[in-house]
């Protein structure tokens, strides 16, 4: 059939069935629909303009456009379903990949990206973002954490503590991620759990990015003296961003157990078996 | 016998902001990501030792570093192996173990000898295998599960079809 869903008791999550995108999510055991689409794209980096000459590199993130690119319009999608998982397995280049992922018992869904070697032979250095977009309606405001113990209200083009004159629409607008990202319209909660630090924004209403991975071709002049380009063939990074849907209201217990399971997962070792006994008796 | 000073010390080393935030010459992130790859070494000498002890039978355990990129040649050669998952939180959790295996069928026990559901999930983008099986992990413990090929025959699993979108 063309309809490429997957659920579990509590989450439901619908994709275009002729782009391979997230586009619905639903939370059953609250009854919350949200219209959400998900992709990748990438900023182009700022080899230095007419207005500074400041360019993207290890420290500085300066993007040379406001709108990033899309990585592709649409994924090759593959669906793998039995009791234990569903997922589906979306391929958007060869160098961007995911795994939307639901297992038994889950209240999130998992996606697992995977991104790179990034390609730089247009010549262009290129700073890859995962965006979440939505219609809530969240007035300029979204939420950052600090190490995972306190929440920050952000506000997009404002700083609480002086009249912020903002020059870089974007990078001006990112702030760092630790453990976790969310929006709100005062009803419905939507959080991304995130698996390592990254740099995020809210850049319009109903939106959340998050900075995946980057690779640049000049230095910024603060000190390096190399631009953020690995050697070889370049590096390839893969993580999971944990997506949560829930009434305002009680998102925070939500959030808050599922990322101390994230940051304290657990650790598995294996053995051959057998094996003798560690105390003689 | 095990040692996690060196992992420590590493971890100390990597509090400067240029490995926090990939600030450093790539020559200085790479001596980053040795000093940390050379403190893991005694420090699973260390957790072994502290496993055996605590589960009163000395074995050898083996740690898979890259179970995100679905590789650890135990799992997918041993024809039984155990597998224990030990948890950090204060609290009992259930964990989906993924683990990397041949084309086989498995016969999974947790700690109690019960026969626990499990599934082989083809990766469609490598067409590897994974095993799936829910563990049970106690508060600040670990559970031991016994995992065994079932001779013989080959899972008839569920190949993804792909599904090619006409380009938007």
């Amino acid at each position: 059939s063309r309809d490429l869903t997957i659920q579990n008791e509590y989450i439901w999550a619908r994709f275009d069935p002729d782009t391979g995108l997230l586009v619905e999510m639903k939370n059953l055991e609250q009854d919350l629909l949200l219209p959400i689409r998900q992709t990748f794209y990438w900023y182009n980096a700022s080899t230095g303009n007419n207005l500074s000459t400041q360019v993207s590199g290890a420290y500085i993130f300066r993007p040379n456009q406001q709108e990033p690119l899309l990585i592709s319009h649409w994924a090759q999608t593959r669906l793998v379903k039995t009791d234990l998982v569903q997922e589906v397995h979306q391929n958007f280049s060869a160098w961007c990949s995911q795994v939307v992922r639901l297992y038994p018992g889950q209240r999130h869904l998992e996606l697992e990206w995977t991104v790179g070697p990034i390609p730089v032979g247009d010549g262009w250095g290129k700073e890859v973002i995962s965006r979440f977009d939505t219609a809530l309606e969240t007035k300029g405001l979204f939420f950052t954490d600090s190490n995972g113990r306190e929440i920050l209200e952000r506000r997009r083009n404002y700083r609480p503590t002086w009249k912020l004159n903002q020059t870089e629409p974007v990078a001006g607008n990112y702030y760092p991620v630790n453990s976790r990202i969310y929006i709100t319209d005062q009803n419905v909660q939507l959080t991304v759990l995130t698996d390592r630090s990254q740099g995020g924004s809210s850049l319009r209403d109903g939106s959340i990015e998050l900075m995946v991975h980057r690779r640049l071709l000049r230095d910024d002049a603060r000190g390096v003296g190399e631009p953020l380009l690995e050697s070889e063939s370049g590096l390839w990074v893969r993580g999971r961003h944990l997506v949560l849907l829930d009434k305002a209201q009680t998102a925070a217990v939500r959030h808050r157990l599922e990322a101390e399971k994230e940051l304290l997962a657990p650790q598995v070792v294996l053995a051959r078996g057998g094996g003798t006994p560690y105390h003689l008796e | 016998s095990g040692d996690s000073a060196p992992l420590n010390e590493a971890m100390a080393v990597l509090q400067h902001h240029d490995a926090v935030s990939g600030t450093s010459q790539q020559h200085v992130a790479d001596d980053y990501a040795r000093q940390l790859a050379a403190g893991w070494g005694p420090c699973e000498v260390l957790l072994s030792n502290a496993l055996a002890r605590l589960s009163g039978s000395k074995v050898e355990f083996t740690f898979c570093r890259n179970l995100n990129i679905s590789l650890c040649p135990l799992s997918q050669t041993a024809e039984s192996f155990q597998v224990t998952i030990y948890n950090p939180l204060g609290r009992k959790v259930d964990w989906m173990v993924r683990l990397p295996v041949s084309k086989h069928i498995f016969l999974v026990k947790d700690p109690s000898g019960t026969v626990v559901p499990n599934n082989v999930v083809t990766m469609p983008s490598s067409n590897g295998q994974e095993l799936l099986f829910s563990a049970s992990v106690p508060a600040l413990g670990f559970s031991i599960y016994s995992v065994t090929q079932v001779p013989g025959r080959s899972p008839r699993a569920p190949v993804p079809q792909p599904r090619f979108q006409k380009p938007s």
